[in-house]
């Protein structure tokens, strides 16, 4: 453990938890990505699986039951407490073209023919596009509420410190996980966009976030 | 080389 894999995992936490509190305390999903929190859930769900075969650390199994728990909470206020605030024309986001690719590399590129190993793989490709519809979802409506965008934010800032933990562990351990890094640099690339506009838009002080 | 497939990270 290192301090920049315990501030990615804070702020992994702390995104997760911003979504929760918005949907919950305004009764409302809108703006919100259904698909994208369901692919979330898959992705904690498939990684997860070896909290039954492997005991890394009470950290590890901690983190991973809260992540898992609180995913699909997220999930169960979107489709079924709030299901009726929920904007699912505007999350019009086509799965397969995610699922398929993903499945696929998972099955071609992976560290052994197993199905625990498959399983984790894909998860790691998955979360690398997971957040997909929800970019989808703002370019299509053009605007994302603040706190939407709080939370993009967090989830990014979470990719970007295990950029850096794998720097410092490749510098310390010499451990270098070619799948997790690649899809995670990938992954980050795709908030880089996002983070130019949270900075020049959100935080130069505008209730909302409009494209340009 | 990968040690047994430990994925230690989250």
């Amino acid at each position: 453990m290192n301090i920049f894999r315990l501030a990615g995992d804070v702020c992994h936490l702390v995104a997760i938890i911003i979504l929760l509190l918005k949907i919950w305390r305004s009764r409302s999903c809108a703006g919100i990505s259904g698909k994208s929190q369901v692919l979330f859930a898959i992705v904690f769900t498939t990684r997860y699986l070896d909290l039954f075969t492997v005991f890394i650390s009470p950290y590890n199994t901690i983190m991973k039951v809260v992540f898992l728990a609180l995913s699909y909470a997220t999930v169960y206020l979107i489709y079924m407490r709030f299901r009726n605030t929920f904007n699912s024309e505007n999350d019009s986001f086509r799965l397969e073209f995610l699922l398929v690719p993903v499945i696929g590399l998972s099955f071609l590129e992976n560290y052994a023919f197993t199905p625990l190993e498959i399983l984790w793989t894909f998860s790691i490709f998955l979360e690398s596009v997971a957040i997909m519809p929800q970019l989808f979802m703002i370019t299509k409506t053009g605007e994302a509420e603040s706190i939407t965008t709080h939370y993009l934010f967090f989830l990014g800032l979470y990719r970007a410190l295990y950029i850096a933990n794998w720097v410092w562990r490749y510098h310390t351990e010499g451990f270098f996980d070619q799948i997790a890094v690649v899809s995670g640099v990938v992954q980050t690339i795709f908030y880089i966009d996002f983070f130019y506009l949270y900075v020049t838009k959100v935080l130069r002080g505008r209730g909302k976030m409009t494209l340009p | 080389e990968y040690q047994d497939e430990l994925h230690d990270e989250l």
